[in-house]
């Protein structure tokens, strides 16, 4: 095979050229660096103030984007069940797909807030179905888990997205 | 959930979901 | 006698190959694990940027959050409408600057471009009609569409490429090992008008020469027709990154410096090779064009992975 690689386009040898035929600005650009800055990710979001105060900016948080949520039982003050319209400009009759079928709006969320140690706390956002804003459960309620097989993430990104924005912007 | 550090004012959320048989990490880039 | 033994060779293996692509889906394709970036539509054009750079990657789908819909990919192109555009309109620096995703269909009609044609296939639909749709969409990757069950609201499942498919064929078709006829036979090289540049050519003459070819490459050649490398549509996102794109009168030699150090290089080969030693290059390495030329290293022509996956599905 006479397949190879052309030396001349190794960017080392290419520097190097250009820098012997004296190109002006040869010595003033240098490459790019792409650091592959791995991602960190975390679960959630941390937090370090106060148990209370980060249960009540989540609820201002939740107020100002307009959502709602169940009233939390005495012996578990640190789960938040929200539902939330996501009401989207997807066409004039918003809860109308284009075969017709009924599209649930109002999406539940569960957030709980855990404790990883002293002063050390994560607040997790797990997605918790679709209702439609009339009421009823979606048929969501008879396909179980194993069985969604195409579910979207984003509309749940998008909006823990902008749950995490007021947050951070508030505080 | 899963969330990376806001850097450059951008906001990186991600959730691994199963579509059929095979797990996409979906990861979603915004603007804080 | 053994010429006619290569050619039968090749029908059956192209053939065989083309079956193996109608038997698959796209689906098939994709790993068992694998992330997927996307970036909002209000995100900021240069944000994007530092985003595709710092995940090692050239192109991503585009999530309208205000109309929870699909919006398109960002690729190389985009950014090559937003330098031109600046190019233009020198004085429209912060427009530019804080240009965000959602704007660039506006920096496409301004500089009169033709918009990329957005083909999209369902994941289970054969992948034999994947790459035709991508090949008459001209497009060298194809955003996989499918649908919440419950919702009915469009996933972005993946993007197909033309790399990521002919890497599957490499892997999974063994009777990729009987292309064994010299590609200068099989009409699959490109060898007229292949625009062409110098070193001391200006970097924005040549990404005109993209963009009125059509093409993701250009070849340097010196004054012999030797060719010494190429400038390629990603090339742009190091000149904007750099902030160079002030600067455009740069030689494309010069903005070349820019190129990381883990570029791989330029592959060559010349009219002798054949499809199944191309083939096992793209399974081991990430190629997307191959360069040919002559005995004297005088640039014959490019054959792209459009070329070969269009061999594959019409040729012969």
């Amino acid at each position: 095979s006479t397949l190879s690689i052309l030396p001349t386009s190794l960017p080392q040898i290419h520097r190097a050229n250009m820098l012997a035929q004296g190109f002006p600005a040869a010595s003033k650009i240098s490459p790019l660096v792409n650091k592959k800055s791995k991602t960190r990710w975390h679960f959630g979001i941390r937090s370090h103030s106060y148990p209370l105060d980060v249960m009540g900016e989540i609820y201002i948080a939740l107020k100002n984007l307009g959502a709602e949520w169940a009233k939390p039982s005495e012996e578990d003050l640190w789960t938040i069940r929200v539902r939330w319209r996501y009401d989207v400009l997807e066409n004039s009759n918003a809860f109308n797909s284009e075969d017709g079928k009924k599209i649930p709006d109002l999406m539940k969320m569960v957030i709980q807030l855990f404790q990883i140690e002293t002063n050390n706390y994560l607040v997790d956002f797990k997605f918790d179905g679709w209702e439609s804003n009339y009421g009823d459960m979606t048929k969501r309620s008879n396909i179980s888990e194993d069985e969604m097989s195409t579910f979207s993430a984003y509309p749940f990104l998008h909006l823990t997205a902008k749950l995490i924005m007021e947050l951070a912007v508030n505080s | 959930l899963a969330t990376s550090s806001i850097k450059h004012n951008t906001l990186c959320v991600a959730s691994i979901v199963r579509y059929r048989q095979k797990y996409v990490t979906q990861i979603l880039y915004a603007p804080l | 006698e053994n010429r006619e033994k290569l050619h039968v060779e090749q029908k059956l293996a192209i053939e065989s190959i083309r079956k193996f692509l109608d038997s698959k889906t796209s689906y098939d394709v994709l790993p068992v694990s694998y992330r997927l970036i996307v970036l909002d539509t209000s995100l900021m054009v240069k944000k994007s940027l530092n985003v595709l750079l710092q995940n090692n990657i050239v192109s991503a789908p585009l999530w309208d959050s205000k109309t929870s819909k699909f919006a398109g990919l960002l690729t190389s192109s985009d950014f090559i409408n937003v330098i031109q555009y600046y190019f233009s309109n020198p004085d429209k620096f912060e427009l530019v600057d804080k240009l965000q995703l959602s704007g660039l269909k506006d920096i496409e009609k301004a500089i009169g471009a033709e918009p990329l044609d957005m083909a999209s296939i369902h994941p289970s639909k054969p992948l034999f009609e994947a790459c035709l749709k991508m090949l008459n969409s001209k497009s060298r990757r194809i955003p996989l569409i499918d649908k919440d069950e419950e919702t009915h609201r469009e996933i972005v499942v993946s993007v197909l490429t033309q790399y990521r498919i002919l890497k599957f064929v490499a892997l999974n078709c063994r009777e990729t090992h009987f292309l064994k006829r010299p590609i200068g036979e099989l009409n699959i090289i490109s060898e007229q008008n292949v625009k062409k540049c110098r070193m001391t050519t200006p970097v924005i003459d040549v990404i005109q020469l993209l963009t009125q070819g059509g093409v993701s490459s250009i070849p340097i050649v010196d004054e012999e027709g030797v060719l010494i490398n190429i400038y390629e549509a990603i090339d742009v996102l190091g000149l904007i990154k750099g902030g160079i794109y002030n600067d455009l009168s740069l030689s494309v030699g010069e903005a070349l410096m820019r190129r990381s150090d883990d570029f791989e290089g330029v592959y060559t080969c010349t009219r002798n090779d054949k499809l199944s030693t191309i083939m096992d290059n793209i399974r081991k390495s990430r190629i997307h064009r191959f360069f040919v030329v002559d005995e004297n290293g005088r640039l014959v022509g490019v054959m792209t992975l459009s070329d070969i996956l269009k061999y594959i599905l019409l040729g012969e």
